[in-house]
């Protein structure tokens, strides 16, 4: 077998994490389990709503490349906000709760959601 | 993605995992890299969940994503997933679920309830070999005792193997890519044979979050698909998240 060319040798002395490989780190968040499922994520949601939209944005691109009628899209977006009230609870009314705080379509917001289980093909 | 449990000679564990995603969504031909795990980087977040003020458990996670792929419930276990293909996918499950089959777990969803309600290695241990998934996947589920660490290799309905650590008889870390261990992993995404010599350069009693760290961050473990790094230590209740690049030369995935 050929050398994998993108291989090095083990990497020593990384931590605590700065240089080329790092990026940087993440924000911390309290998500509070007392309030109601449509509440909890509101701060984050609303804070987060400018890449919640980018990510959003992209996956339609994404689905236009391969379908370019746009039929699938218009479809699924018809389609995933029906999907997202079958969802058990309390998850779909944390879902409900991120798409208004996020001001992104309920069921974009469940595509992003249920991605896994779609794209482990 | 790669997922790493380990114990020290002392019996501590440690949980680590690079998050990967983004394969065949869009390349950023000016920046050599992939769009979606581009844009995924600025939606991660570490986050405190609580009841009563009180942390119940905590994780890295994707803002806008209800479920878990990688968090701690402090003192008791760590959890983390990783994707696994097959061609009994999700899509599957979904379709199932569409048309009222709906007695199966969104795979994010369990990881949470598991997170949220288990009170002890054993019964998350139980919950996700046990529960009907819509999806398969792989679970990597470490407690707070010697011994306590397994790779839970599941499909939609049953769990097809259960590999656990057994420090005494040499099994003192399981690494987890995205295939199931018993098979060969693809030639041109073999991730598992580095991360399994730098594990073994690194020995047990060498053991730390900073060398799990120094082993995600080696080529091709760390690629171009690689969001984050997620560093665990359960009997602290220790969790840090780094995002992370890949500079050039670096593997596309």
């Amino acid at each position: 077998l050929a050398k994998d060319p993108y291989g090095e040798d083990c990497r020593y002395q990384q931590y605590p994490p700065t240089g080329a490989t790092f990026r940087g780190s993440v924000p911390d968040y309290i998500i509070n389990l007392d309030l109601p499922p449509r509440e909890r994520w509101v701060q984050l949601a609303h804070e987060k709503k400018d890449e919640l939209k980018t990510i959003v944005e992209h996956i339609k691109k994404v689905m236009i490349v391969f379908f370019p009628s746009g039929k699938l899209l218009h479809l699924l977006e018809s389609k995933m906000a029906w999907l997202g009230s079958t969802l058990p609870y309390p998850f779909n009314e944390e879902i409900e709760g991120i798409a208004h705080a996020a001001e992104v379509g309920l069921g974009d917001i469940v595509v992003f959601n249920v991605f896994y289980e779609i794209f482990t093909v | 993605c790669t997922s790493i449990i380990a114990e020290d000679k002392a019996g501590k564990l440690y949980h680590a995992r690079n998050l990967d995603f983004g394969l065949f969504l869009g390349w950023d031909i000016k920046n050599s890299s992939w769009i979606v795990t581009q844009i995924l980087k600025p939606l991660m977040v570490s986050l405190d969940f609580q009841r009563n003020n009180k942390t119940v458990f905590r994780s890295a996670n994707l803002a806008g994503y209800v479920g878990m792929v990688s968090g701690i419930r402090p003192g008791i276990f760590t959890l983390t997933m990783n994707e696994r293909f097959s061609i009994d996918g999700g899509y599957i499950g979904v379709f199932e679920w569409i048309f009222g089959k709906r007695d199966g777990w969104w795979m994010g969803f369990l990881t949470r309830s598991v997170l949220e309600n288990s009170t002890s290695y054993e019964e998350a241990k139980d919950r996700l070999t046990n529960a009907r998934l819509l999806a398969p996947a792989y679970f990597i589920l470490a407690g707070n005792q010697s011994g306590q660490g397994s790779v839970i290799t599941r499909s939609r309905t049953a769990a097809l193997d259960v590999w656990n650590l057994n420090a005494s008889f040499g099994t003192w870390y399981v690494l987890e890519t995205n295939y199931d261990r018993w098979k060969v992993p693809l030639a041109v995404d073999d991730r598992r044979t580095p991360a399994m010599k730098c594990m073994n350069r690194t020995m047990q009693q060498n053991v730390s979050l900073p060398a799990l760290y120094n082993v995600l961050s080696t080529k091709p473990i760390l690629n171009k698909l690689t969001v984050s790094t997620t560093l665990m230590e359960v009997s602290e209740g220790r969790i840090e998240t780094y995002l992370r690049d890949c500079p050039d030369p670096c593997s596309p995935w």
